[in-house]
């Protein structure tokens, strides 16, 4: 992703389910441009 | 042509994610194609990717979302699996990443929407906040301005009522006054000024057929008028709400040099036949016009008849040198009266008391576009521009592609430069609402 002046950064991410709400950490792209 | 227009009529809705399965294919990637909306983006996208979208397994009454993740992907297209399926695939489906409401991990939380199991999975997972955790920790997802930057990718300048000058289908060597009438996914439905109201013809926004209107003018090129009959109205009045588009929403084509000598009348050379794309012919140059242009006139006839010849740029990349076809073991179109025992290019040039075009003068890149032989994909009939078929790389030649309509005889078959904005991604017409022409099918064929 960096040669599109895009980088891959990790990110706090919320789950909303039925039994509760509850944040895991995933890798997402941001234009860093 | 008569044919394909009729299969056309008829064309029912395509299924590509099943088509693939079936003839076991894969598709060129979208950032293969540097027209198309997300050809930057794309490199985000790829197998195991999460995504939120809309669950259809669930009988509540609101709408309920569930996490799945990407398979397979074919062009815009993704076989999608729901997380607990693991690794049972009966239940995958295709989906359009283009059209189909799919979002980041995180956007149910942020819009107040619930993520709720499909139903057939409700009594496989006991703790879903641990099991969907081990599964999304560590994991991508797609970035939060994936429709953002899609939508930016999707806004043309070209507007209903611009008046530009394009090829005249009926005499390629002439270009004619033309209103656009409809824009659709950067592709123009052009009707042209002067004519009757059957006479519309599709091209792509920066194709190098499409100019500024008194572009012929300012490089020589002949423009041809017609009578009465008009498209646009005969009201003058009427006539004036039209306006030339800007010349700044053309695709610029490449500065050529000519100190140190250019292409002159008479030089020979291969080019692509206009009325026939799949062949690359014995060609002159028979006259240079200004910024670069030629007019190439194919040598397959008899008499050289100058309503035939072709408005190429220098740098276009549908001209070469003599000796292309040989070095890539392409089949050359030899001239009239030549077979391929007594053709080859020094004779002919002897014979002709001409010269070869110098190698130099043409645009040699060839830089690694990522299409392989096999791959499917969308690809405009240049006959018939207004139908997009189902087609197939079948050749790659530097940054030629031979492009082959599935289902269609050879004789279909088009050259087409990699970059050319008249091929897409698999799922493209889905994105833009076109009408994709399936293959011919074996009963059709006979």
């Amino acid at each position: 992703a960096e040669a599109s002046g895009r980088k891959w950064e990790q990110k706090q991410v919320q789950i909303k389910t039925l039994e509760g709400e509850f944040s895991v950490t995933m890798w997402a792209s941001d234009d860093k441009k | 042509e008569s044919t394909r227009i009729s299969h056309a009529v008829l064309a029912p809705s395509f299924d590509w994610g099943a088509y693939l399965k079936v003839n076991g294919s894969s598709a060129a990637p979208v950032s293969s194609f540097q027209h198309v909306p997300l050809c930057d983006q794309w490199e985000d996208v790829c197998v195991g990717v999460k995504v939120e979208l809309l669950n259809n397994d669930a009988v509540l009454p609101s709408k309920v979302y569930w996490i799945a993740h990407i398979v397979q992907l074919a062009g815009y297209r993704a076989l999608m699996r729901y997380e607990g399926f693991e690794n049972d695939d009966t239940h995958d489906f295709w989906c359009n990443l283009g059209t189909t409401e799919i979002h980041p991990i995180g956007w149910c939380a942020v819009n107040g929407k619930l993520l709720v199991p499909p139903q057939s999975l409700h009594e496989k997972i006991d703790d879903w906040k641990a099991y969907l955790t081990k599964r999304l920790v560590g994991a991508k997802t797609l970035p939060v301005d994936f429709y953002v930057k899609m939508a930016e990718s999707m806004k043309y300048p070209f507007r209903q009522g611009m008046r530009v000058e394009v090829v005249d289908k009926d005499q390629l060597s002439c270009t004619r006054s033309a209103i656009v009438d409809t824009v659709i996914g950067g592709r123009l439905r052009l009707l042209y000024e002067d004519g009757n109201t059957e006479s519309e013809f599709w091209c792509h926004m920066s194709s190098p057929i499409l100019h500024p209107v008194g572009w012929s003018q300012q490089v020589g090129h002949k423009m041809r008028k017609y009578g009465n009959k008009s498209n646009t109205g005969s009201n003058p009045v009427a006539r004036k709400v039209y306006c030339d588009a800007s010349s700044t929403l053309f695709k610029k084509a490449r500065i050529v040099y000519t100190e140190g000598g250019f292409f002159e009348v008479g030089m020979k050379l291969e080019a692509i036949d206009p009325l026939n794309l799949g062949n690359i012919c014995v060609a002159t140059v028979q006259k240079v016009l200004l910024d670069g242009y030629l007019m190439i006139g194919l040598d397959i006839t008899e008499t050289p008849d100058s309503n035939n010849w072709f408005c190429f740029h220098a740098s276009s990349h549908a001209i070469f040198p003599a000796g292309f076809c040989d070095r890539n073991e392409i089949t050359l179109t030899l001239p009239f009266g030549y077979d391929k025992i007594s053709f080859s290019w020094s004779q002919y040039l002897k014979n002709t008391g001409s010269r070869a075009a110098p190698p130099r003068l043409f645009n040699t890149d060839r830089p690694n576009h990522g299409f392989k032989p096999g791959m499917k994909l969308e690809a405009v009939d240049l006959m018939e521009p207004r139908l997009i078929c189902v087609a197939t790389v079948c050749w790659t030649v530097g940054r030629l592609l031979r492009i082959h309509f599935d289902g269609w005889d050879d004789d279909y078959d088009q050259w087409v430069d990699y970059e050319s904005p008249d091929i897409y991604p698999v799922g493209w017409c889905e994105l833009i609402g076109l009408q994709l022409q399936p293959p011919l099918s074996a009963e059709e064929h006979l």
